[in-house]
Order: structure tokens, then C-alpha cells, then sequence
């Protein structure tokens, strides 16, 4: 297996959204590109991540290779990565260890690491297609904002999207709170968008704690989706370009 | 009460 990215800046940023939520995780090798799925160590959340093969400046797999990487330890060696670096990762058939090459834009520096792999008994899940009953699309930036407003002021928040908004309300001990967001009339940006697509209302409660560790994905899209059904999980969705593919997070419904 | 279910419960393993 042998792929390389121009930028080093993707990789960085992946990882930075996912690294509080899971500790190990296998990157799934395939002709298609390179996938990962983990869930947080609750079992309540998921990471489901793709970068297709037509994403990668060169993107080389014989054959489907898994690649168990302890994230804090790939962490390290992606620090020593420029952000305008160049990456390249290989693996071989024995999958014991993965090698990643940074150069810079003007290939007069050249750094290679070697990470060790280990074997990581992961569950994986299978996500049905889901036809969801509200699709929100908002700025990532007021997706962020929200969360960790909210989130000083109580554990959990309701969400309830109607055609005319979307309602992020939170109870909590010292007070409560709430932000309401309609879609927008006059657009300027296309990132400033909020854009509700509607097939019933709904209303449901989630932990905070995990939509503000989603919201570490931010600085991968201006935007973001968030994708709603009665008593099923959210799906919380940043894509990484159009052909390139998406980080989605899943979190399970708070019921009463 | 305020339940918070495994994700398995929802999506199945593969």
C-alpha cells in the first residue's frame, strides 16, 4: 500500500477531530481509498471517515491491508508534518509497521518516520441508509459556537427543527438557555448558509460533551450536516471537498 | 430517566 496527499494539513486535521474520541483505530486500506470506522470507548458514538482513492495525489493497494495505529503516537510523528507538506504513508503486506514521508513544497527537506502498528480487535458496525426526517446544514464556525456556548451551561441539549429554525436549547443548574437559528433569506456567502430540508419535525436530546468533540472537526469544512430521525441516531457529516470524502460522526439519542 | 442506548442497538454489527 502506497498513497501520497499534497497536503499534510488534511491528515492533521482528521486527526485532531477524532483523537479525544478514540484512542486506537484501524485505517482500512482498500483499492477505494483509505476508511476508518471507531467508536468512542462508551459505545455510544462513532467515527466514520473516507477519503476516496481519486482524493490522493497517488494512490497505490494491491490488496485491502488494515493499518492499527494508536492515535496519540500518530499524533507525534504528524506534528513533525508542515501543514503545506506533502505526505506519503506505505505499508507492506505484513502490516507490523507504517511509513510516513514529509516533503516540503519546495522538496528541499525531506523527513521519514517509521510508526509500529498494532492489532486492534475492532466491532464494526453496519450504518443502513437512512432516509432522515431533518437535514440541517449550517457553518460549521456557528456549529462549533453553539456547542460551546451551550455547553457551559448544562450536560445535554434538545434540538428541534421545524421549517421555520433550528432550536438548540440546554437545562442546566445555574439557568437555561437557547439558540435559534432560521434559514437564511439573503445569502452573501454560500458558507454562511442555513439550510433546512424538512420531511417532519423533530425534536430529540443529545449529550454536549460529544457534539463539542465532533465539534473539533470544524477547521475540515466550512460547513457542516447535521441529519435528524425520531429515536435514531444524529448524523453529523464534514465532507472534505467534493471528491475527496467526509468525516461523520454518529451519537446516540438521549430517550426518556 | 434519561437513557442513552449503545450504538449496536441502532446500526447492527457487521
Amino acid at each position: 500500500f502506497e498513497a501520497r496527499l499534497t497536503q499534510a494539513s488534511l491528515i492533521k486535521k482528521i486527526l485532531e477531530a477524532i483523537k479525544d474520541l478514540v484512542t486506537d483505530a484501524n485505517f482500512d486500506c482498500s483499492p477505494e481509498g483509505l476508511s476508518l470506522q471507531a467508536m468512542d470507548s462508551s459505545h455510544v458514538s462513532l467515527v466514520s471517515m473516507v477519503l476516496h482513492a481519486q482524493g490522493f495525489e497517488m494512490f497505490r493497494c494491491q490488496r485491502a491491508v488494515s493499518l492499527g495505529i494508536n492515535l496519540a503516537s500518530l499524533t507525534k510523528i504528524l506534528k513533525c508534518a508542515g501543514n503545506d507538506d506533502s505526505i506519503t504513508l506505505r505499508a507492506d503486506e505484513k502490516g507490523d509497521k507504517a511509513e510516513f514521508v514529509f516533503e516540503s513544497q519546495s522538496q528541499d527537506r525531506l523527513s521519514e518516520f517509521e510508526l509500529k502498528l498494532m492489532d486492534i480487535d475492532s466491532e464494526h458496525l453496519g450504518i443502513p441508509d437512512t432516509k432522515y426526517s431533518a437535514i440541517v446544514e449550517m457553518p460549521s464556525s456557528e456549529y462549533r459556537r453553539i456547542c460551546s456556548d451551550l455547553g457551559v451551561m448544562g450536560d445535554t441539549v434538545r434540538i428541534s427543527v421545524s421549517k421555520e429554525s433550528v432550536k438548540f436549547q440546554v437545562d442546566g443548574d445555574i439557568g437555561k438557555g437557547s439558540v435559534c437559528l432560521h434559514p437564511s433569506s439573503v445569502v452573501d456567502k454560500p458558507t454562511e448558509v442555513v439550510k433546512i430540508s424538512l420531511e417532519e419535525p423533530v425534536d430529540m436530546i443529545f449529550s454536549i460533551r460529544y457534539l463539542n468533540y465532533f465539534a473539533k472537526a470544524a477547521p475540515l469544512s466550512d460547513t457542516v450536516t447535521l441529519s435528524l430521525s425520531k429515536d435514531f441516531p444524529l448524523q453529523i457529516e464534514f465532507k472534505f471537498g467534493e471528491q475527496m470524502g467526509y468525516l461523520r460522526y454518529y451519537l446516540a439519542p438521549k430517550i426518556d | 430517566c434519561v437513557q442513552q442506548q449503545e450504538l449496536k442497538n441502532y446500526f447492527g454489527r457487521k
